[in-house]
């Protein structure tokens, strides 16, 4: 594993990890959006069905392990918490899961690998991990105040497939790796999306102001 | 020849 991957790994781990520390020590969700949070699930456990399939390392099992564990435990404490689900932004976050989900599948369906399961399923939680964080970037836009936890954790949850895409070109040169359309494009317009977003965090970091993203 | 593509990846 080289270092691109593993600096996306962490990263997207820390994000993770920002978010439940949020969520655990201010008892508050406010600001982060559910749907997200559900698409994330629905993302992990279509990508890694494999988990109990193909054994690749202790590493990978765990990590699939945790994102899963993590994001359905995201959920329950924004559903479920009798404190925590009381701050959730109900009518802000109002994005149709529908909306993202159908297209992504009816996509994965035409342009993939191989028409196996796994592998239909696996296009799919590519084109729907690009596109799922538009939810949360939509409430963000309507909010007025954001919080340093939420904007840290968009942040890293955003530069952590900036970060693989080096890991494809790193290995693309170093490992013979061919071409690899689905998750590269998927990836650079998963990327892409979030470049509003780092503009004004950065911007905002620079000038030590608080984040406010203009609707 | 069944690669396991990007499959390692998370």
């Amino acid at each position: 594993m080289n270092a691109f991957r593993l600096a996306g790994d962490m990263t997207h781990l820390l994000s993770i990890i920002l978010l439940l520390l949020k969520i655990r020590a201010t008892k508050s969700c406010a600001g982060i959006s559910l749907k997200t949070q559900e698409l994330y699930v629905i993302v992990f456990m279509s990508r890694y069905l494999d988990l109990f399939r193909t054994y690749y390392s202790l590493y990978n099992s765990l990590m699939k392990i945790i994102f899963l564990g993590t994001s359905m435990c995201i959920v329950w404490y924004m559903r479920s918490h009798k404190v925590v689900r009381q701050t959730y932004n109900n009518d802000e976050d109002t994005f149709r899961h529908f909306f993202l989900v159908l297209p992504c599948f009816v996509l994965a369906l035409l342009v993939h690998r191989n028409f196996t399961f796994i592998e239909i399923l696996w296009t799919f939680s590519l084109y729907l991990e690009s596109v799922a964080i538009l939810p949360q970037l939509v409430l963000l836009q309507k909010s007025s105040n954001i919080d340093n936890l939420t904007g840290t954790y968009v942040f890293l949850l955003g530069a952590y497939r900036g970060l693989y895409l080096f890991n494809w070109v790193y290995r693309f040169f170093t490992e013979n790796h061919r071409v690899r359309w689905i998750p590269w494009l998927s990836g650079l317009i998963q990327t892409a999306i979030y470049t509003d977003f780092f503009y004004y965090y950065i911007r905002s970091w620079k000038n030590r102001e608080k984040l406010k993203l203009p609707a | 020849n069944v690669e396991p593509e990007l499959h390692d990846e998370l």
